[in-house]
């Protein structure tokens, strides 16, 4: 462990709890994809198999538990929580998420680190965790006012695999630790698809104004 | 890679 990678998992840890917050608080989850909500579950679940069979530290197991449930609770809430669920922007969430697990799969299918069903599924989380964002992304531009707790949710959100990626750097030299293409370039791709509302989220934070991206 | 590396990161 070093501490671009704690950091990293504390900063995910920190965008979960904003967008719990964010429905607890409010009771409202405009603004929020339900779909990059229910892609990050599928991350999760896919990536997390080894959660029984693989024990490799009890800060590992508890925060896997962390995203797992936070995921899906967030999920069900959008779902069916009677008094959430009315504040989805359903005809403005129209992302076709489908495509991106499709997409996700057959590269994993083609791209995998080993043929074998974990390390598919692995690659699978990897590749989908890349892109999972843009329903969100594609949602927050089509919102006009977006509350302030998701789009600190969004940056936290952005942030933790950027700093993932100094974490690799930093294991590279460090460890000889050569690390998987497979993290680096969805880390990286996952990493750019971010700059654009890091730009306007550092130009709202300047200007001390309510983030608005382009139309 | 031969050997499945370790997944110890999240």
């Amino acid at each position: 462990m070093n501490i671009f990678r704690f950091a990293g998992d504390m900063t995910h840890l920190v965008s979960v709890l904003l967008l719990l917050l964010k429905i607890y608080a409010t009771k409202s989850c405009s603004g929020i994809s339900l779909k990059t909500q229910e892609l990050y579950a599928l991350v999760f679940l896919t990536r997390y198999l080894d959660l029984f069979t693989d024990f490799i530290s009890i800060y590992n197991t508890v925060m896997k538990v962390i995203f797992i449930t936070s995921s899906l609770a967030i999920v069900w809430c959008m779902r069916a929580h009677p008094t959430v669920r009315r504040s989805y922007d359903r005809d403005q969430d129209t992302f076709r998420h489908h495509f991106l697990v499709l997409l996700s799969f057959i590269m994993a299918l083609f791209f995998p680190d080993l043929f074998t069903t974990r390390e598919v599924l692995w690659a699978f989380s990897i590749y989908l965790e890349a892109v999972a964002i843009l329903p969100q992304l594609v949602l927050l531009q089509r919102c006009r006012n977006v509350d302030n707790l998701t789009t600190h949710y969004i940056f936290f959100l952005g942030s933790y695999r950027a700093l993932y990626v100094l974490n690799w750097i930093y294991r590279y030299f460090t460890e000889k630790h050569a690390g998987r293409w497979i993290s680096w370039i969805s880390g990286l791709v996952q990493t750019v698809l971010y700059l654009d509302f890091f730009y306007y989220y550092f130009i709202s934070w300047k200007s001390s104004e309510k983030l608005r991206l382009p139309a | 890679s031969g050997e499945a590396l370790p997944h110890d990161e999240l």
